[in-house]
């Protein structure tokens, strides 16, 4: 299927790299 | 104890990052550059929180996301017959709306927010200059009139600007014909 991805989803990884 | 590797989410385009930046005495081909391309969520967010936010580029620079195989300009072979919905913002709202609506944007792009019409998307640009910005959604031909207006209204929604505001859609032809600064609006949301 397509990958569709919400807003709020992908404004979850924005940070997440800088954290770990 | 089993150690997931770590997966990264796969968007369903590649998409490249193009950087024009306005210098005379060159051509306007060679003021344009392919910065780099991503086809993960975390690779673009490295990206993105790695570049220069828009409302601090200097004026006369670009940012251009489209899909990997098509080149930010008209001639291309999926834009030419294509057109954009466009954003044009007051002066003020560099400081105000400008950073937000571009990313508002490229996650419409990226997460292919408009359904299976996102097939018609081609990119975005984001023109930066002195005497207003403008944000733009391109996509790939102007006679598919329901992906174009399904993608309008998302996009309007996306930005989330007041339904009464009313945004429009002008082919490419048109905004490369035109003899003055107004160019004729196809669709409007």
């Amino acid at each position: 299927g397509k990958r569709q991805y919400k807003r709020d989803f992908l404004l979850g990884f924005q940070f997440m790299a800088a954290c770990t | 104890v089993v150690v997931e590797p770590h997966v990264k989410h796969p968007l369903q385009n590649r998409w490249a990052l193009w950087f024009y930046k306005n210098d005379k005495s060159k051509m306007w081909q060679d003021n344009l550059r392919l910065i780099t391309k991503f086809d993960t969520v975390e690779d673009f967010w490295a990206l993105y929180n790695n570049i220069q936010l828009v409302s601090k580029l200097s004026s006369g620079c670009d940012y251009s996301v489209f899909k990997d195989g098509i080149e930010p300009m008209w001639e291309d072979r999926r834009n030419k017959c294509g057109g954009r919905w466009l954003i044009t913002l007051s002066k003020q709202q560099r400081h105000t709306e400008l950073d937000r609506f571009w990313k508002e944007t490229l996650l419409c792009l990226i997460g292919e927010g408009f359904g299976s019409f996102s097939r018609d998307v081609c990119g975005a640009v984001v023109n930066v200059r002195a005497k207003g910005d403008k944000i733009a959604v391109w996509t790939t031909n102007t006679e598919n009139g329901e992906a174009v207006t399904y993608i309008g209204r998302k996009y309007k929604e996306g930005l989330g600007l007041p339904p009464k505001l009313v945004i429009g859609y002008q082919a490419h032809a048109d905004t490369a014909t035109k003899s003055n600064s107004i160019t004729k609006n196809k669709f409007v949301v």
